[in-house]
């Protein structure tokens, strides 16, 4: 899948 | 992690300690609506699935326990604190969580970056962050009287959105393949469903008058 989808924000 | 990031989250951070703070203090939580902070914490909860499986960084975790907690304190002081509770204005309060539960359940299952649970669930909550302020915005209008902290919480929050797009414009530069388009759209949404607040908000800071929103 393109973008990785770990978001890492709150 | 950047500056402007950095300066949103302690925005946000400060927003919901100022109000967790006004409430326990002053025991009272007139012009507060009840609907956002549900919201709010429904919010927190389907961002937050992953807080116990996806360990980011010890920052990461001990903001999204604060953000939890506090979230579900305050709709536990208005729902079930006995003198907090009778300053709630619930005649007032009256717009209903399925008009923007329901739409964007619906927009997440849709218009997602990947079709799986957590990630459906972590795309509703953005879309829903977006519109949780809109019943404060609307009781606000209605009481027509603010009091300062409460001013001062809805700015804030709008503050931590608008930082957040300096975040989002930055990392976009510095970091490849940095795209979160969602993100972006509903931030931006949030952030501009504040403007007309702002504009009130500085209009009666700048006349140092008491702030009123046109009805």
């Amino acid at each position: 899948d393109g973008q990785s989808t770990e978001h890492d924000e709150l | 992690m950047n500056i402007f990031r950095l300066a949103g989250d302690m925005t946000h951070l400060f927003s919901v300690l100022v109000l967790l703070l006004k409430i326990h203090t002053i025991k009272s939580c007139a012009g507060i609506s009840l609907k956002t902070q549900e919201l709010y914490a429904l919010v927190f909860t389907t961002r937050y699935l992953d807080i116990f499986t996806d360990f980011i960084s010890l920052y990461n975790t001990v903001m999204k326990l604060i953000f939890l907690g506090s979230s579900f304190s305050i709709v536990w002081y208005i729902r079930r604190h006995k003198i907090v509770r009778r300053s709630y204005d619930k005649d007032q309060d009256t717009f209903r969580h399925y008009f923007l539960v329901i739409p964007c359940l619906v927009l997440a299952v849709f218009i997602n970056h990947k079709f799986t649970f957590k990630e459906v669930m972590w795309t509703f909550s953005l879309y829903l962050e977006a519109v949780a302020i809109l019943p404060q915005l609307v009781l606000l209008q209605r009481t027509r009287n603010i009091d300062n902290l409460t001013g001062q919480y809805v700015f804030l929050l709008g503050a931590y959105r608008a930082l957040y797009i300096l975040n989002w414009i930055y990392r976009h530069f510095t970091e490849p393949h940095y795209v979160h388009w969602i993100t972006w759209i509903a931030g931006v949404v949030q952030t501009l469903l504040y403007a007309d607040f702002f504009y009130y908000y500085f209009q009666s800071w700048k006349n140092n008058e008491k702030l009123q929103l046109p009805a």
